[in-house]
C-alpha cells in the first residue's frame, strides 16, 4: 500500500510546483498559496492538507522565496533521494549553479533557519 | 502495516487485503462479487447488484422462472404481462442471444487518468478536486467511461462509448451485465491471479464476450534492463494458454474470447516528447521528454521501452510487442475450445488516430496529458466504434441478434432500473 520512494518524489515535486504556481499565478505568498491549495481540497480530506502544510511548509515556504525550485525544495527536504550510484533525479532543467550545489545551499538554509529549527526539531 | 497490529484492525486489513489482492469488491454483502457501492471495486467496474443480500441474484444470470416474481438477473426486466399472462423476461428476452462483456486487461483497459485539473493553477478551484476521493478509491483508474464497459457519461473529457452500451442497446436484456476485471500493471502474467475474480457460472449464467487485453505490460516495465524484463513470445504462449484454459471452466458455452494484440508505443514519443506537460505549461519548463528523463530515473517509468529518446530501444521495444501480438494471433488461429470460440484483434491505434485525424483532432489529444502514456478518453471512445465495425462485419455472430423487443422493453421499463 505505501508508495514507493520514487512515488514519493514524484509527489513531492508535483504538489511544490503546483504551490510555487499558485503563488505565481495569483501573486500571493507560498503561505498563501498552500492555504489556497488546501481549501480547493474535498473538506474530508482537507485536515491532511493543513498538517501536511503545517508541517512542510515552512520549509518550502523558506526555499520557493529564494527561488529555489520543486527539485531543490523535495531533495532537501529528503522526500527524492540519490541512490548510491545512482544520478540526481529532476524534472526541471537543474539550476545555473548546478542542481548539487542548489540542494547542499538548501540544506544549510534549513539548518541556520531560526524559524525552520524549531520545525525541524518538531 | 504496523497499525495492522492493532487487534481491532486486524480483521479489517485482512478484509482490506483480501480484496486489494483480489480486485473484488469491498462492499459486497451477499459475496457473489457483485456491489451496490461505487468505488473500491464497486458497480462502476461490475454491474450494479440488485440485491445485495442474496447472492442468486446478480447481472449476468440465466432467470429465475423467467423473473415472475423478482428480477434475478438484475436488468431491469421481471413481472408478468397482465394482458396474457407470459412473464415479460420470456416475452422479451426468451432466444435472444443475451450475453455480458467482461474484460480481463492492465490499466488501459482500466481507464488510468489523472485529472490536469490538479495542476493546472490557471483554473484551479474547488471544483478541480471534487472528484479527488472518487478518484483514490478507484485506483486512479475510471471504468465507468471505459472504451469496454464504461456505461457513465464521461466527466473527464471527451465522450463515452463501450462496447457494453452497444450490446446493450442492441440487446436491451443485457442490461448491466458488465464486469471490468482489469488492473493497473496487468500482463499476461499477473492475470492468471486477476481472472479468478471473474464472476461467472458455467451453469447458471449467460455466455460472455470476453476481450482479453494486456496491451502494453508484457513489454513495459521501469527496471534497468527493460528487454531482460519483457515477456517472451513463450511465456506469452504459455499465460495465454493458461488463462484460455482456465476460462474454459468458467465461461457459459457460447461465449466469444477476443484477444487484442499490443500496442506499438513508439506513438508516445512521436507525438508528445516536444510537448509541454500540463505541468509545464505556465512556465513553458517541463515538456513531456523531461518527465519521461524524471521517471526513468526514479526507475517508476511505466514504460522505459517507449518512454525514451533511445530511438533504438523504442523500435526493440515495438518488435517485442509485435512478436507477442503475433503469438495471439496464431492462439487464434490454431486453438479450439469447447464452451467459446477465440478471435484476434490489432489494438485499433492506427485507425483510430487516422478516424480522429479526420475529425480534426490532433494525434498528442490521444494519449493521457498527466501521465503521457495512456488512451485518453477519446482515443477509447473512437477504438470502440471501431472495434465494433470489425466485430460486426467480421464475426457477427459474437455480437447476437438486434432484440426486435428493444423498444417495448423500454416502454414497459425505462432505463431498467439504471445502473
Amino acid at each position: 500500500l505505501l508508495p514507493s520512494k520514487g512515488h514519493t518524489c514524484i509527489g513531492c515535486v508535483l504538489v511544490v510546483s503546483v504551490i510555487e504556481q499558485l503563488a505565481q499565478w495569483h501573486n500571493s505568498t507560498v503561505k498563501a498559496a498552500m492555504e489556497r491549495l488546501c481549501s480547493y481540497i474535498p473538506e474530508k480530506l482537507q485536515g491532511f492538507c493543513y498538517i501536511l502544510a503545517e508541517v512542510y511548509g515552512p520549509h518550502i515556504a523558506e526555499l520557493i522565496d529564494r527561488e529555489m525550485n520543486a527539485d531543490v525544495v523535495c531533495h532537501s527536504l529528503k522526500l527524492c533521494k540519490q541512490d548510491p550510484g545512482q544520478p540526481l533525479c529532476h524534472l526541471y532543467r537543474p539550476p545555473k549553479v548546478g542542481l548539487s550545489t542548489a540542494i547542499r545551499k538548501a540544506r544549510r538554509i534549513v539548518k541556520t533557519s531560526k524559524g525552520l529549527k524549531n520545525f525541524m526539531g518538531f | 502495516s504496523s497499525v495492522c497490529a492493532f487487534p481491532l484492525l486486524a480483521n479489517l486489513c485482512e478484509k482490506i487485503k483480501h480484496v486489494l489482492r483480489n480486485e473484488l469488491p469491498f462492499e459486497d454483502l451477499d459475496g457473489d462479487k457483485f456491489s451496490t457501492f461505487p468505488t473500491l471495486r464497486g458497480y462502476h467496474w461490475r454491474g450494479r447488484d440488485c440485491d445485495d443480500r442474496n447472492n442468486t441474484v446478480y447481472p449476468g444470470r440465466r432467470p429465475d422462472n423467467w423473473d415472475e416474481e423478482r428480477d434475478s438477473n438484475c436488468n431491469g426486466i421481471w413481472g408478468v404481462d397482465p394482458k396474457d399472462g407470459i412473464p415479460y423476461e420470456k416475452k422479451f428476452c426468451k432466444g435472444a442471444d443475451s450475453q455480458g462483456v467482461v474484460l480481463l486487461g492492465d490499466s488501459a483497459g482500466a481507464h488510468f487518468h489523472i485529472p490536469p485539473e490538479w495542476m493546472t493553477v490557471s483554473q484551479m478551484s474547488m471544483k478541480s478536486f471534487a472528484n479527488l476521493p472518487m478518484a483514490f478509491t478507484n485506483e486512479l483508474d475510471w471504468p465507468q467511461f471505459s472504451e469496454i464497459t464504461g456505461f457513465l457519461n464521461s466527466t473527464i473529457g471527451g465522450w463515452t462509448d463501450s462496447l457494453y452500451l452497444r450490446l446493450r442497446s442492441r440487446n436491451r436484456c443485457n442490461h448491466r451485465d458488465l464486469q471490468n476485471i482489469s488492473k493497473n500493471g496487468g500482463s499476461s502474467g499477473n492475470l492468471l491471479r486477476l481472472m479468478k475474480s471473474l464472476a461467472r457460472n458455467q451453469l447458471w449464467d449467460h455466455p460472455a464476450i470476453v476481450i482479453y487485453a494486456t496491451i502494453g505490460n508484457d513489454v513495459c516495465n521501469g527496471n534497468n534492463d527493460t528487454l531482460a524484463d519483457m515477456t517472451t513470445p513463450k511465456e506469452m504462449l504459455s499465460n495465454v494458454m493458461r488463462a484460455l484454459r482456465y476460462l474454459d471452466t468458467r465461461l457459459p458455452n457460447g461465449s466469444h474470447v477476443i484477444l487484442t494484440g499490443l500496442v506499438d508505443g513508439r506513438f508516445l514519443w512521436d507525438n508528445l516528447h516536444d510537448r509541454y506537460h500540463p505541468l509545464g505549461q505556465l512556465n513553458r519548463d517541463i515538456t513531456y521528454s523531461q518527465l519521461y528523463s524524471f521517471l526513468d530515473c526514479l526507475q517508476v517509468s511505466p514504460c522505459r521501452g517507449w518512454m525514451t529518446p533511445n530511438e533504438t530501444l523504442r523500435n526493440l521495444t515495438s518488435e517485442r510487442a509485435l512478436q507477442l501480438s503475433n503469438v495471439l494471433k496464431e492462439i487464434a488461429r490454431s486453438e479450439r475450445f469447447a464452451n467459446f470460440d477465440v478471435f484476434y484483434m490489432d489494438f485499433p491505434l492506427a485507425q483510430t488516430a487516422e478516424k480522429w485525424r479526420r475529425m480534426g483532432g490532433e494525434p498528442w489529444q490521444l494519449i493521457e496529458p498527466v501521465d503521457g502514456f495512456h488512451p485518453s478518453q477519446i482515443a477509447g471512445a473512437l477504438g470502440t466504434s471501431i472495434t465494433w465495425q470489425k466485430a460486426l462485419q467480421e464475426w457477427p455472430h459474437v455480437l447476437g441478434e438486434e432484440n426486435p423487443f428493444n423498444d417495448q422493453i423500454e416502454a414497459v421499463f425505462k432505463d431498467q432500473g439504471g445502473h
